[in-house]
């Protein structure tokens, strides 16, 4: 049973690429079959894993707009031991495309993704149609948090609008879960933070047991072109991926 | 001579917010006349200097929308010194209103900007018709930039797709600098990156003197709803914003 999850939150920098690269990875150490999408035009996640840039190829953005099959957008990383879908060079002008259907990404992957037990979405810092294709092709989304004020404030304006979302489109979202990221155990704003998320109404059901420690190797990484498990396989942000993937793993009821 | 900047990176999570209000800050100490615009449809300055959500108010988006005149938009900061216009309800939607006017917001400021030394605009980490709003509407702009990988290669794409919207749009974007930001000087990524951006055939030249480093004081200044001057005058980041300060102000050619 295939678990297509997006990885979301409008607030900027809060972890989102990082966490589907290095989820990506530890589920597929765990002997999950892992296929990623970037469907940010920033294409962060399609820099980290190809050495040239995307510009020049096919992507999601190409397989939104239908000039290529699900097939011809497909590459392998041996170094993560993953699937994926890179941005593709369409994928910036896209949105401007005044009429994409918010729901071409669910039909364009259809039933291609059953060869995965997880696709993982990582999405741009927006609200758009593109973040609606995720949505609506997902069945569970991620919510990274920064373990900071501003984050945490663009993390609940954004849960706000996915209310919202649910409702214009009457589809239910299914949060998996709320991920505290960039935790800084040597500040009281990230501990009062935390604790402000724990605590909230909205949020507290939903936040993982897993936090992710701010790690200057996790920001390592991305300059390597590697997972964390690549780089630092012995760091605290190894460690935290891993357990996060354990947790995933158990709420999407995959054994 | 009204001097109005915006602040943009696609790029989520770089520091845009946390230097148009601290940069706004510095510029009124030093006497200038100042006017902050949230045009971020999170509304992260708006919620750092208002308590109330702004849901229920009139701001940048009720003003593009033209259903209240620029007078009625203006709040005042005491604490920080500045007007602001907050991103007000309905800013929200009008990304989705296919139809918006890339010039509107050049037009609805019009002349009222003169009754300001400088006017700085705080983007959304996006590439949309706001951002063009944004752009045609200044005479330059700020790129903050924070120094580790995956900002600098959104950085680095972000400059590329503002080539193209010159063109497009046939007019001069001058970008009065690009900013390091959150310079950590513990790890030697940040110098790595710092180093690269100061080498880069696009970015070198445009590169501030000033760094703005990582200091856990700048990321407490939001939940106290004060900039770092009031918050936490004697710190590297006061120190940095108000070197910023005087370097923006002769970028600009203002005494
Ligand atoms: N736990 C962590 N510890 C240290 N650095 C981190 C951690 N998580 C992310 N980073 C770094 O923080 C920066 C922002 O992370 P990232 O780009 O993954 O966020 P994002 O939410 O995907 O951003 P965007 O909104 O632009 O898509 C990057 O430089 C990344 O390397
Ligand atoms: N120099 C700094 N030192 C420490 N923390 C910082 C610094 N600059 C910004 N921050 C913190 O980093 C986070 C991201 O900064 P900020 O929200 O200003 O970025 P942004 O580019 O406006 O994000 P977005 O793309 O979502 O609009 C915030 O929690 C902020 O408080
Ligand atoms: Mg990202
Ligand atoms: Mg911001």
């Amino acid at each position: 049973m295939t678990k297509v999850i997006a990885v979301v939150n409008q607030k900027g920098g809060v972890g989102k690429t990082t966490t589907c690269v290095n989820l990506g990875a530890a589920l597929s150490q765990k002997r999950f079959k892992v296929l990623l999408i970037d469907l940010d035009p920033m294409g962060s996640l399609s820099g980290w894993l190809i050495d040239e840039p995307s510009e020049n190829g096919n992507g999601s953005g190409e397989l939104l707009r239908g000039t290529i099959g699900f097939m011809e957008t497909i590459k392998h990383s041996d170094e993560l031991g993953v699937d994926f879908i890179p941005a593709g060079k369409s994928l910036m002008d896209i949105v401007l495309m005044e009429s994409l259907d918010p729901f071409i990404l669910g039909e364009r992957l259809g039933s291609w993704v059953e060869r995965y037990d997880f696709v993982l979405i990582d999405c741009a810092p927006s609200s758009n149609v593109l973040i609606a294709n995720a949505l609506l092709a997902s069945d569970s989304i991620i919510i990274p948090i920064q373990t900071e004020t501003l984050p945490l404030k663009g993390g609940i304006k954004f849960i706000q609008w996915l209310r919202e979302f649910k409702n214009e489109y009457n589809v239910n979202v299914n949060i998996l879960g709320v991920l505290p990221c960039m935790f800084d155990s040597r500040t009281k704003l990230s501990f009062g933070i935390l604790d402000a998320m724990k605590q909230s109404e909205n949020l507290g059901p939903m936040v993982f047991n897993t936090v992710i420690r701010k790690n200057i190797r996790l920001a390592e990484a991305p300059g390597a072109g590697r997972s964390i498990f690549k780089s630092a396989s012995k760091s605290f942000g190894a460690n935290d991926y891993a357990s996060m993937a354990l947790e995933v793993a158990e709420r999407s009821g995959m054994p």
